[in-house]
């Protein structure tokens, strides 16, 4: 897959975990399941102060993998807003 | 701001409290200039204990006990050669609405003598932490959740958000959404826009229940700007324009007779003005009439001194030359006379400002409901102030933003929901300083059931135009009851959207369950306002509970009393509540009959209300039937 056929995804997991949790390892991990062990380069961002989740480089496929897993509650892409 | 406060009855010298020094908004926006008057920390200490966030390193950025964090966001790090790597400010837009809801006091503000006065904050006293979303290419979602992220944790009281998509999201594909559910799961109440691609229905995109959606609406101050003819004729168009020209009269041409024919436009096209369209060979140095509103980049670039644009605006926008837009009728008039002299001449005036003795009306760009997520949860939510807004502007860059305008100012005057919002989002800071222990929920019910309702006859548009009503902040200090609600009752609405108990409990970090005893509709969350859809031509009915908190009197008699149209029926069962004491909570039920005909668009809604009263407080809720097709 080349890099063109990915895009930037907003994967949303809900709550951050009570304590203390390294939201990055959790979140390589999901990408590793999906995307095999070249999964930690497509991570961007992970959210872990206030809630959790993470940004990804993702393909079509990836994302809807990615969406029926567990504990995922939302994949939808990173698209822009305006200033109103 | 110079009018805004004032003409809600929020004047410099309204009570406040020294907590207001403790609350911190954290404005989500284009950054800050941080050496606007509008954000001097002179008097302020030290930020509050509370405060856990940062003054992100940059070049060229400091903050100070005004500005006491400032972060920004670039996930795709794809910079536009006019975006500051840094928190500040090289748009305008963010120093704008952070100086209207926390800008300390500035006399003598003005945009070129326009909009004079004392340009001020709603809670001056305030801090400010800045979260820097949005570039040259707008806002992105990565970025937006960022911000959240980092500022709830971070420890602001209030998000101000003026910023949207293209249409509504389901809540939790909705970075906005998702963002405020988390800060209402941490007591910080997040104020948004409504948008601005009014005035078609259902346009409104910052729909959750848990955040506040604000429309915009007028101030009674109005920008006019007047077209001299050469036949002496005046007409008054709308605009902010800032220039006098030097000379009496300037040539008058028609952008339809003045073709870029080198590059292959014709008439069809120039007549609109519309960039590179105008052939600068006749245009240079004339007023040109164009067909529509445009930005004014084609006639300033094709060296027009001014233009005339004939097309009615109920808000008066800036453009980088001089502009007059006219209504139809006047526009026709200089058409005919163009037409008819051999040598047209014009001049547009400097702009002045008239007293709007109709205002506050919702403007026609404010987006509008009903709401395209929940159709019964009514949105907006309530209305304030986005219109002809004078405050803080940045210096890296002009009035317009556009190629070939040179003014660098202090002060700007912009309109929208954008400028809307953190005239709420002061609001919520002013309650919250005084009740810091109060919800989201509660702060929003404040807001919204002591917001007034505007006249039918100027909002045809009714509540899906102003929601509550126009907001009243002083008023909203003591709202007497408030509908609260805290996350269980969110979730309790989302199982009944059609959440499952997976999603629920990922969202919330609990075993919240989802199941038929708990699922709550839309009808039961306990919102101010109360919205039912309806088949048009069949009779709905529809039962809402809700619970009142006393915040008011301690020993108190509340009674219902209801307005209804023909159509609709309200029925409130108890319609007398007695409390006791501060904090005693009552429930009660509102019976809904709508039967609405639907066979044109002005029956397609029934506007009631029903308000609780106690002599001393109006607890005023809409209540709202519509067709639904």
């Amino acid at each position: 897959v080349s890099d063109d056929d990915r895009k930037v995804y907003i994967v949303y997991m809900g709550e951050r975990p009570n304590g203390e949790f390294s939201a990055e390892r959790l979140h390589i991990n999901i990408l590793e399941q999906v995307l095999g062990s070249g999964g930690s380069s497509s991570l961007l961002h992970s959210y872990h102060r206030s809630f959790n989740g993470f940004v990804a480089k993702l393909t079509n496929d990836d994302a809807h993998k990615l969406a029926n897993m567990e504990g995922i509650v939302s994949v939808f892409p990173n698209q822009m807003k305006q200033l109103h | 701001t110079t009018r805004s406060w004032d003409f809600m009855g929020f004047s410099k010298n309204v009570i406040r409290t020294n907590l207001e020094s403790n609350i911190i908004i954290g404005m989500l926006d284009t950054g800050i200039w941080p050496e606007s008057e509008s954000f001097n920390d002179e008097g302020f200490g030290p930020p509050p204990k509370k405060w856990k966030g940062i003054c992100q390193k940059s070049s060229n950025f400091t903050c100070n006990n005004k500005i006491i964090g400032a972060r920004y966001y670039k996930a795709d790090k794809n910079f536009h050669p006019t975006d500051i790597q840094s928190p500040r400010d090289s748009e305008g837009h963010g120093s704008h609405t952070s100086s209207i809801a926390a800008g300390a006091l500035v006399h003598k503000a003005s945009l070129s003598g326009l909009a004079s006065g004392l340009a001020r904050g709603g809670v001056p006293s305030a801090r400010i932490a800045v979260y820097k979303i949005c570039w040259a290419d707008g806002c992105s979602d990565a970025d937006i959740l960022a911000a959240f992220d980092d500022a709830i944790a971070d420890g602001v009281d209030v998000i101000s958000l003026s910023v949207g998509g293209s249409f509504a999201i389901d809540y939790f594909n909705d970075s906005i959404a998702i963002g405020a559910f988390h800060s209402m799961k941490n007591g910080i109440l997040t104020s948004n826009s409504a948008g601005n691609s009014g005035p078609q229905l259902a346009s409104i995109t910052n729909v959750s229940p848990w955040s506040l959606s604000v429309a915009a609406s007028t101030i009674d101050r109005k920008f006019f700007t007047e077209v001299k003819l050469g036949n002496g004729e005046i007409y008054k168009g709308t605009s902010i324009n800032t220039v006098e020209l030097k000379h009496n009269l300037y040539p008058l041409i028609y952008g339809g007779d003045a073709p870029n024919t080198k590059k292959g436009y014709d008439s069809s096209e120039s007549r609109y003005c519309s960039e590179d369209s105008l052939d600068k060979a006749l245009v240079k140095g004339k007023i040109v009439l164009c067909d529509s509103v445009n930005s004014g980049e084609g006639p300033l670039a094709a060296g027009a001194v001014g233009a005339i644009m004939q097309y009615y605006l109920d808000s008066a926008f800036n453009f980088p030359l001089p502009v007059s837009c006219l209504g139809s009728d006047d526009g026709t008039d200089v058409s005919t006379y163009l037409n008819t002299t051999r040598k047209p001449k014009a001049n547009i005036l400097k702009s002045i400002e008239e007293k709007d003795e109709q205002a506050p009306y919702v403007i026609s760009f404010s987006s509008r409901g009903p709401n395209p997520i929940t159709y019964d949860i009514l949105k907006p939510d309530l209305t304030a102030p986005g219109v002809d807004i004078l405050a803080a502007w940045s210096q890296g860059t002009t009035v317009t933003g556009y190629e070939g305008d040179n003014r660098i100012v202090p002060y700007n005057i912009l309109s929208g929901t954008s400028m809307s919002c953190p005239h709420a989002t002061a609001a919520a800071a002013y309650i919250k300083s005084f009740n810091p222990t109060w919800s989201p929920a509660a702060i929003k019910s404040a807001l919204m059931t002591t917001a007034v309702p505007l006249s039918l006859e100027t909002n045809t548009d009714a509540e899906f135009a102003f929601g509550s009503g126009h907001l009243v902040p002083s008023s909203a200090l003591d709202p007497g009851l408030i509908y609260d609600a805290g996350e269980i009752d969110y979730v309790k609405f989302l199982c009944g959207q059609g959440y499952d108990t997976e999603t629920v409990r990922l969202v919330t970090g609990d075993r919240s369950k989802c199941s038929d005893s708990i699922n709550g509709t839309a009808w039961d969350l306990n919102y101010p306002s109360f919205a039912l859809s309806a088949t048009p031509g069949k009779s709905t009915r529809r039962v809402f509970h809700r619970t009142v908190t006393n915040v008011g009197s301690g020993v108190s008699i509340y009674k219902a009393t209801v307005k209804a149209p023909p159509g609709l029926e309200i029925e409130v069962q108890p319609n007398l509540l007695g409390f006791k004491a501060i904090g005693e909570m009552k429930s009660f039920i509102v019976k809904v009959k709508a039967k609405i005909d639907g066979n044109n668009i002005t029956n397609m809604m029934l506007s009631g209300s029903l308000i609780w009263d106690d002599g001393l407080h109006q607890v005023k809720s809409p209540v709202v039937a519509f067709a639904l097709e």
